[in-house]
């Protein structure tokens, strides 16, 4: 059985981060419960826009990535 | 590159900036200087040209502040976000706030270079959203680069000059 490398913090962390700059929503209600979630979802459009292997899942790349020191402007939006 | 939505921009040319506090981290000359550079990375391919004002409001208003600094938009402590700009626009439009909880220099790579940094978010001030070319200036992600040869590099020039056209001189 593979070690997980992610820590619960971990995906609180990157929760907060694709909040902040991928525009990711509050989860609410058992719509969440079928189909990709909103979380995966947002974590492909993260892995895709910064050209890392798509997996939809939290993984060490992608949590790297997102702790690299950056920019406040949420990516592709107005901050309004 | 990418430009916000309905690709907003200056409706002017010459535009104002103002320098509203400084970092203890550097010399006042040294900031003054960072920014100044920093503009006219975008000034040297564009006809924007940027006057500096000493009171009153500027198009951009510059400053360091640190956690919650007035704009809704709290900075997060010691690294992860290292600062931010609005889109063109008036009041708060067109500012760029540097996070204070963050070590900034003149060009040293121990810590993160003002120049480098400042030039990213006047492109965001401008009207330009973030790049997914980790070669561009607008990349989200710092990385660091010789402030002394710095040259803007194509998919940067190509954004702004969709906005702005080239500079006529």
């Amino acid at each position: 059985v593979p070690v997980s490398e992610v820590t619960v913090q971990d995906e609180s962390f990157a929760e907060n981060y694709l909040k902040n700059f991928f525009n990711m929503t509050e989860q609410k209600g058992p719509s969440t419960r079928r189909g990709i979630s909103p979380l995966s979802k947002k974590l492909s459009e993260m892995q895709r826009f910064f050209g890392l292997h798509i997996t939809g899942a939290l993984d060490g790349e992608t949590l790297e990535m997102m702790k690299k020191p950056r920019c406040g402007v949420p990516d592709g939006k107005i901050a309004r | 590159f990418s430009t916000f939505g309905n690709s907003l921009k200056w409706e002017k040319n010459s535009l104002t900036y103002r320098i509203e506090n400084y970092t203890p981290d550097m010399s006042v000359a040294e900031v003054d200087d960072s920014i100044n550079r920093a503009l006219q990375v975008w000034a040297k391919v564009t006809p924007l040209r940027f006057t500096r004002i000493y009171s009153g409001t500027a198009d951009i208003m510059v400053s360091f502040g640190r956690q919650s600094h007035g704009d809704y938009y709290p900075f997060d402590g010691p690294s992860g976000t290292l600062a931010h700009a609005f889109a063109p626009g008036s009041g708060i439009g067109g500012d760029a706030h540097f996070d204070e909880d963050e070590m900034f220099t003149f060009s040293s790579n121990r810590g993160y270079v003002l120049f480098l940094v400042a030039a990213h978010e006047f492109g965001h001030s401008l009207g330009l959203s973030h790049s997914d070319d980790p070669g561009a200036l607008m990349y989200p992600v710092y990385s660091y680069r010789d402030p002394s040869t710095f040259v803007l590099p194509r998919d940067d020039v190509n954004g702004i000059q969709s906005l702005y056209g080239s500079n006529p001189s």
